[in-house]
This record gives C-alpha cells, structure tokens and sequence, in this order.
C-alpha cells in the first residue's frame, strides 16, 4: 500500500537549511491502524503531507498502491486525494465562513455527490462525533473541541480507505478524545487503513503499531502487544 | 483581583440561543495558580476572554483589581490589557507573514519599548520555550507544537502579572510540555498570577486550585493539596 524507501524533506531557509526529514524507509500495509510518535519538531506532519500528497519528497521513493507517487501529474494526485485519502489537519484548515455542515459537504462536492446525498452523509459525519446541535455554527462560533471535531467529520464523509489523522484528540477532553478513536478503531475494523499522529500514550494504545520519529528520522517501529 | 458576580454570556444564533456561560461566581487572589477543566463546549475559552477583557458578558458583574471592567471605556480596557496581561490563544492567533521573532515583539511595539530592547526581550522569551534556533520562520514553517511555543513566549514578553494560557501544551509531547509547565511554575513562584486551562489531569496537577466547568457553569472548585 504505502511504501517509502530513502525519503528526505529538506527546506531551504537561504543561509540554512532544514532537514525535517532524513532517509526514511518504512512500509505500512492495507488495513494497517499505526501511531506516529516524536517531539515537537521531529518531522511528523511533513510525513503526513507526503503520504497525503499534500507535499513533494525532496529526495527519495514513495510508492502508494504500486504508483510511484513522485512521478504521477497533479490530476491523478488530486484524484488519489479525493477518492482515497481522508485527512485531519493538525491545524483543522475550516473554511472560515461557512459552517460545520458545509464545511464536511466541501469534500463530497470534489467527489460529485448530489446535494440531497451530500447533505445526509455530512449530516451524518457530524452525528458520529457529537455535533448534531452545532451544524449551522461558523468555526468562529466554536469551541476549539468542536472545531477539531468538525474537521474529523470532514475527514470520514467521503469514505475514503486510508485516513491520516495528525493530532485529531489534541484540544478534546479525554471523554471525547476516546468517542472519536472507538470511532477509528470502527472504521479499522471494517478494513481501512488508519495512520495517527499523536503524542499522547493513551491514545497511541489504540493502534497496533508504533512509528517513533526524533529529527527527521524513524527511532522505533514496533507492534504495540495491548492493541 | 478578579471577582465574578452571576456572570453569564450568551450568544443569539438567531433561531435559539447558546448560553456558553451562566451564573458563573467566583473571586481568583493575586499571585494564584488555577487550572480550568472541563468538556469541549463547556465554557473555558469564553471565560477566559472575558477575563482578559477581550469579550464582554451578556449580565453579571467583572471586577478586576477594584475596577468595574463593564463600566471601562476601550482605551482603559486597552491599558489593561497590554499593561497587565499576557494571553496564550487556544489557536495560538500568530502574524502570518511576521517572523517568529517579530511575533514577540508585537506586544512590546504598544507597550513603546525600544527598538533594541524589543529584541533582547523577544530573543529571550523564545530561547526560554527552546526555539532560539527558528527565530526567523514564519508561522508556515514552523511545527504545530513550535507555533504554540511562540505564542506562550509572545504572551510572556512583556512581563505581565496576569497570564491566560488556554490550553498552552495541547500541541506539545510530554518533555516539551514539562518544560513549559515550569516555566510556569517559576513565573508563579516570583509573584504572577496563572490561569491555565488545559484538559490534562497531570498539567492541572501542576496548579494550586482546580476549577471545573460543565454546560457553562462552575460544577467544582477545589484546592490541589498534591501541587
Ligand atoms: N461566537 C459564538 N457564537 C455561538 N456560539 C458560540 C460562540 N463561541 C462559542 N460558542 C459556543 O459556546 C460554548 C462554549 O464555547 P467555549 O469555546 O468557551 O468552550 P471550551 O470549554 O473552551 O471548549 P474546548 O475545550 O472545546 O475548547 C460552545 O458550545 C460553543 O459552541
Ligand atoms: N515550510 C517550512 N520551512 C522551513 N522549515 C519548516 C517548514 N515546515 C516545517 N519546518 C521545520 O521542519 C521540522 C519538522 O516539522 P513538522 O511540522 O513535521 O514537525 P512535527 O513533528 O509535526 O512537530 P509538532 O509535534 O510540533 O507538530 C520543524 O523543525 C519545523 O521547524
Ligand atoms: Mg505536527
Ligand atoms: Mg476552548
């Protein structure tokens, strides 16, 4: 499924340079439900962005189901986006004056669903992560929690196979913290692939395998034996 | 210092109303150290505006050191605000296009330092939080756990004697977290007063007095005979 094998990500900051990432090799398989875990700093979300086909390796392979990624044109990558991946930004991303409703609509529309399913599955998306009284709020008139929430439901409406999720507990309470991964650990059960960045232990405890990454490169990779 | 007396805010989504805060009494001493808790949604952040005069309530009376804050024109509440408060935002609110450096400033250009002890100060406050080496990126370029140290350092800038941090180490892994706890923790112990909301049990732990919110109101107040 995703296979990287020498991936660096290096940013040119003019009289320094940057190496977030540092020849990183890793494989993770379909159905596969993985923590990536690491200081502040140590290259977690720029991994996600190159698995999300968000960003570019500087050097290095990525292969995403047999496709080597780098060498796909902005098409096809947007198309693997739509169709494929879910994401939840570390920085939620919400469209600032449209409310949570359109806000989880915005990715079903890129997939071409009608507006009537479009406004059920959204309707839904916010259901499973408790947000059913706050559907017609803009994200200035809610909480930080809700709006993280808001963004986890956008990541689920279009039922994509893989989801990458980057610190989607950070601003909840540990109530709601636990509702959103059992709802994870649902959607691993029913077959998708699920990578999440988290540096909290306890919700690392869900995944069955832990990725460690200190500047730029992969410290540990191990099965998590509780899971 | 600060008082509040059945203090409520309310917001008017047109169709219903959202009461965020109701009946909220409470009196925090100079030189405190308070956790806020609570569920996503119950109040914490809209406290916390109001106590740092960024909101208005809806009823009720705010007393802050013997000023009545509803009955202060803007230019007074301004005064306060720069003077006497430094503010961690729950989304952190960093200059876009301004450097890390220049986002610490930016509280020091009101408080009319020079130009030459504006940097000194700002070099500090981000040495303290451990960013000396990325005074020079832009919000963009930087992590999400180094994004939310710039805007503790920004809020610790000006040597203020209230400091308001919501949720200052939700982004931040364990070590990292410590490190600003006792930051904290020092700025505590030499006199300043410390409100911290945060949804971990072992930030809390840190505080003298826990208060806890649900559904807007004060559900516990109690003294952390631990810390
Ligand atoms: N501008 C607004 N308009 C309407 N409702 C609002 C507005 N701002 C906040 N709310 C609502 O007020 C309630 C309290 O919000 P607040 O931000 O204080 O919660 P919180 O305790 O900080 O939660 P979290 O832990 O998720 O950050 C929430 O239910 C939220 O939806
Ligand atoms: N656009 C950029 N330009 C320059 N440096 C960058 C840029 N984006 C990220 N960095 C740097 O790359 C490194 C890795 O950043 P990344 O966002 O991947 O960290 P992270 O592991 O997600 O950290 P956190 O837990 O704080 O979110 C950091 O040191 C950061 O300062
Ligand atoms: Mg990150
Ligand atoms: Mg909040």
């Amino acid at each position: 499924l995703i296979r990287f094998e020498e991936v660096a990500k290096t940013y040119d900051m003019g009289a320094t340079q940057v190496f977030a990432l540092q020849g990183v090799s890793m494989e993770i398989e379909r159905n596969e439900y993985v923590a990536i875990m690491g200081p502040s700093g140590s290259g977690k979300s720029t991994l996600m962005n190159i698995v999300g086909c968000l960003d570019v390796p500087t050097a290095g392979r990525y292969e995403l189901n047999g496709e080597m990624v780098s060498e796909l044109d902005d098409d096809e990558l947007a198309r693997i986006r739509n169709q494929e991946i879910g994401f939840v930004f570390q920085t939620f991303n919400l469209l600032p004056r449209s409310n949570a409703l359109r806000n989880v609509e915005l990715p079903l529309i890129y997939a071409g669903c009608s507006a009537k399913e479009r406004r059920e599955r959204a309707v839904d998306a916010l259901d499973s992560v408790g947000l059913a009284d706050r559907m017609d709020h803009r994200p200035n008139e809610l909480s930080g929690g809700q709006k993280q929430r808001v963004a986890v439901a956008r990541a689920l409406a279009n039922d994509p196979s893989i989801i990458l999720a980057d610190e989607p507990t950070g601003a909840l309470d540990t109530r709601t913290g636990v509702e959103i991964m059992d709802l994870f650990s649902s959607l691993h059960s029913s077959g998708n692939t699920i990578i999440i960045v988290t540096h909290e232990e306890h919700i690392a405890a869900y995944c069955r395998r832990i990725i460690r990454f200190r500047d730029g490169r992969i410290e540990s990779d191990e099965f998590n034996v509780e899971a």
